[in-house]
């Protein structure tokens, strides 16, 4: 489960 | 944050920027598919719902703002300001037949069942073919002008960059996510064919004609 991490891309 | 992400931004805010310059210059949105536009706007719209309430970086909101608000311009102007000279005849890709597979599979495959994230996955699905109006536009009318040529590279070569900076993150970062990867190849393989033809003709001074 990918965490709100990849949220920091466009 | 990384080189290829970085060039990547960069490529795809100058993209927006070209086009925005294009339609207000010439005051004519020839040869531009208001379809792709509209498309555009919903990604970035679905996108960025958590534009106020998940600050990351004072560039990560500053470029969502300018993303949001110049594809809701470029739609404004297409439709609104100089919709004399938006040749709809051309843009008549059906897209229903995106917005409602990338809408369900959005619902099927993604990491969360929540809104947010069925949105995004929704939002990254659509941007991968949102390109297919524009690129059918291109093909319908058989060529398109330079600088439009020059639009849709530097869109082509954002998530190409992209694609680099996926790899840099999964070696340095162990960071790694299939949707996005995915999505990723697809919209870069779509561009191939206008890649080829932007490297053989437009980078010798030919105009783009795609074979009709």
């Amino acid at each position: 489960k990918r965490g709100n991490c990849h949220k920091d891309e466009l | 944050m990384n080189i290829f992400r970085f060039l990547g931004d960069i490529s795809h805010l100058s993209a927006i920027i070209i086009l925005l310059l294009k339609i207000w210059k010439s005051r004519s949105c020839a040869g531009i598919s208001g379809k792709s536009q509209l498309l555009f706007a919903i990604v970035f719209t679905t996108r960025y719902l958590d534009l106020f309430t998940n600050f990351i970086s004072f560039y990560n909101t500053s470029m969502k703002v300018v993303y949001v608000a110049s594809s809701y311009a470029t739609v404004w102007m297409i439709y609104s300001k100089f919709k004399a000279t938006y040749d709809g005849n051309h843009d008549t890709f059906r897209v229903e037949f995106l917005i409602v597979p990338t809408a369900i599979l959005s619902f099927l495959v993604n990491h969360d069942f929540t809104p947010l994230e069925i949105l995004w996955t929704f939002s990254i699905y659509l941007e991968s073919v949102a390109i297919l109006p524009q690129l059918f536009m291109v093909s319908k009318t058989g060529e398109a002008e330079t600088i439009t040529s020059h639009y849709l590279f530097a869109l082509g070569i954002y998530r190409t960059l992209y694609l680099f900076n996926w790899i840099w993150r999964y070696q340095f970062e162990e960071f790694f996510d299939l949707i996005a990867i995915v999505a990723g190849l697809v919209q870069t393989v779509l561009y191939c064919d206008f890649f080829y033809l932007y490297i053989t003709k437009v980078l010798k001074g030919k105009k783009l004609s795609l074979p009709a």
